[in-house]
Order: structure tokens, then sequence, then C-alpha cells
């Protein structure tokens, strides 16, 4: 993997043999695990970085539900290989590592993620499929069980924000619910859009302000510095509702309310020239500077177990 | 496959409550097949939207019936995915995985 072009987006295949090949050349850190399958039966996998132990406390990454949002995938496999590189000379992860595991779903939306790469790049959800139904797919963000179905989403299944016939309609999201609950030590979830450069914290689909509104203020004030201080990248951050708009049925929404307090979702760049089709020139700036926060959150759950 | 040849991306950026409804009109018109990249969400911030080429016409139209000023934010959809897909094809033949 020192010879994988971490600078250019990349197919499904070559992704999943990267992590293969990861997987191999680090058989005392990384493995992999297969959380489901996709609609059209693609596995559903999910990097595991740990230095032993059973059932650690827990962070979760996830990468690319939305499929058109190619910078979160190559940022996921940029984030993989740098935990690798990092985990015994950088104290802050390797103090991390030594309480904690990591896990990293790269891909979370496969069969989304291939139709970008050969039918319409600008496809979004997943590409479920229901009797009855003119249109394919599901907003895989609107599909959880947090105010599902409430306003922020649309019944319409033409709409990119479909939120499904019913929650955990995905499999691609009930993997992920299934994953979380049998595990039941994720102290800290991290769910990764993009673009327009904001850190959120829950909630989407109510006004009423999470219970630990203050200390996630916080963290992300301190995580937003952290990433401006590489590159001067401007970000805002806040609830999803006060800082965006209403959206129910959001995977941290749940996250948060299943009890993993530090819930934090980002998107990503691009500042506002070419959205979706970010340059791959700028998949290292923005994975490097992403990280920088990513290691704030993670340091700070290390810290403040609960 | 899916070509977006002459779409485009609009950016706008509504000032007032009125503008902000115009705006969230479109929203409802799916016969102009517009994707909202970023969702109209309050006055200040970024709406960008996609707009397949058929549809270029009519929305300009409202936009500038309505006094609300736009900018182009991509010219061309199909020019950067064809770039996108060049760079990919580029790299695979470099440094095919070991």
């Amino acid at each position: 993997t020192n010879t994988f072009d971490y600078t250019t987006y990349h197919s499904l295949d070559e992704i999943y043999a990267f992590m293969d090949l990861l997987v191999a050349e680090n058989p005392n850190l990384v493995s992999k695990l297969e959380i489901g399958q996709s609609t059209e039966n693609r596995p559903l996998y999910v990097l595991k970085f740990s230095k032993g132990g059973t059932n650690r406390p827990a962070i979760w990454i996830d990468t690319g539900i939305h499929s058109r949002e190619w910078v979160t995938q190559a940022s996921g496999v940029w984030f993989a290989k740098k935990i690798v590189q990092d985990h015994e000379n950088d104290e802050g992860l390797a103090s991390i590592l030594d309480k904690m595991d990591i896990f990293l779903e790269i891909v979370t939306n496969p069969d989304g993620f291939v139709f970008t790469q050969t039918q319409n790049r600008m496809w979004r959800k997943t590409r479920s499929k229901r009797s009855g139904s003119l249109c394919i797919g599901v907003d895989p963000n609107r599909n959880w069980d947090a105010g599902f179905g409430g306003p922020g989403a649309s019944g319409n299944p033409c709409s990119e924000t479909y939120h499904g016939p019913y929650a955990n309609s995905e499999p691609e999201v009930k993997a992920i619910v299934d994953f979380v609950k049998s595990h039941g030590n994720i102290k800290a979830f991290i769910s990764i859009h993009s673009y327009s450069q904001l850190l959120l914290y829950p909630y989407g689909y109510t006004r009423t302000p999470v219970p630990d509104q203050k200390e996630l203020h916080e963290i992300s004030e301190k995580a937003v510095a952290a990433l401006s201080s590489l590159y001067g990248t401007s970000y805002k951050y806040g609830s999803i509702i006060t800082t965006i708009y209403q959206a129910s049925g959001g995977t941290i929404d749940w996250t948060y309310n299943q009890g993993i307090k530090y819930s934090f979702t980002f998107e990503l760049r691009d500042t506002g020239r070419y959205g979706f089709l970010l340059p791959a020139k700028q998949i290292v700036p923005t994975a490097q500077e992403t990280w920088l926060a990513l290691q704030v959150i993670m340091q700070h759950a290390r810290d403040h177990p609960y | 496959t899916e070509t977006f040849v002459g779409h485009q991306v609009l950016r706008i950026v509504p000032t007032t409550d009125e503008e902000l409804q115009k705006v969230e009109e479109l929203q409802n018109l799916e016969e102009l097949q517009l994707d909202f990249w970023l969702a109209p969400r309050g006055l200040g911030h970024p709406v960008d939207v996609h707009v397949p080429f058929p549809s270029l016409q009519p929305v300009k139209a409202h936009l500038e019936a309505n006094g609300i000023s736009y900018s182009i934010m991509i010219q061309d959809v199909q020019a950067l995915v064809d770039h996108e897909q060049t760079e990919m094809l580029r790299s695979r033949r470099q440094l095919p995985l070991s």
C-alpha cells in the first residue's frame, strides 16, 4: 500500500483490494469484518484497528454513505493508511489505540458507489428497488430510526431525500445498526459526508438541544480549530438543525439516542467551486486536515470515558 | 450512462425571505429535474443547484424575473466528469496495485 495512489479516485474493486493489502501487511493491527451485504449483494466491509483485547471501547468512522461524495471514500482510504503508518510513532494515536479500537467503513454504500462509476456520477442514494415505485433508491441518511419519516425527509421515492418505506429498510443502514447494537461499546460515531465544510452534532430532527450540547459544541470548536490550522480551510459547526436545516432519520441522531455521546457528522470540502466534483489533487489535503479534527474527537473520547 | 453535457451548476445566495421562497419554489418543480447539491437553508447560505441543459433557460428566466442574482459555479458538468475519468485512467496506467 506504499505504492497505492492516494491522490486519485479509485473504483470499488481497487478500494477493496487496498483493504485486503493493508490487512495482509499489518495482521497484528488491522482486520476486515463483513457486517452485511448491500441490496445488490455486495459485501459491506469494515476495517478494525485494534491492539488486542475484546470488546474494548471503540470509535466508529464511516465514509461514502452518499455515494457521489467521492472525496469521503478517498479520505477513508487515506485515514486507513494513516492509522497504520502512525499507530506507533504518533503519541496521540498510539494512546488512543492503547485503550480503544477504531472501526472504519470506507464504502458504506457500495451499490451507489459503483453506480456513480458506471452509470450516473451524481447518484446519491442506495439502489434498492421496490414494486410499485417508479424510482430507485433511498437516502441512507434519512432511513435511521430517529424521527424517521418526520419533516426534513421526503416520502416521495423519486426524491433525493426519500426516507424509505420504513426505518432501517436499507441493508446498508441495518448492517450498521446491528453492528452498533451487538458491539455495545462504541463511544464515538463519526459519519463523513461532503460538501460544505461543516462539523455537525445532533439533533437534526428536532430543535430540542441534546443534553450534551455544551460539550459537543466545545469539542467541535477545538476540532475545527485543528482542522483549519493546516490549510486555513474555514468550517462552521453546530447542531444539524441550527446549522443547516431540519433532517429526520439521520445517522448521528440515531447513534446519539443509542447513548453514543460523541456523535458527529462532517461535511468536507468543497468551498463552492466544484461541489461533489472536487479535483483529485484536493483529496490528500482534505484528508490531512480532516484527520487533525478526527484526532481531537478521538482523544476527547479517550480522555472522557463514560 | 447518464451524461451531463451542457448541464450547469448555479450558485444562488438568497438575501431576502422572498428570494429564499422563490428558490424553494424551484424545489417543487419536478419537471425541471433539478438536483440541489446544497439545499436552501437560510438567508446568506449558498444554494447550489445542478440544472440539466433543457431547464437552464426557464430556471434562469425564473431567477432573473424575480431579481435573484446567481453565479455559474460549474459551466459544464460533463467537462468536469470527463476530467475526473481521465485522471483515474491515467493513474491506473501508472501504478496498478501490486
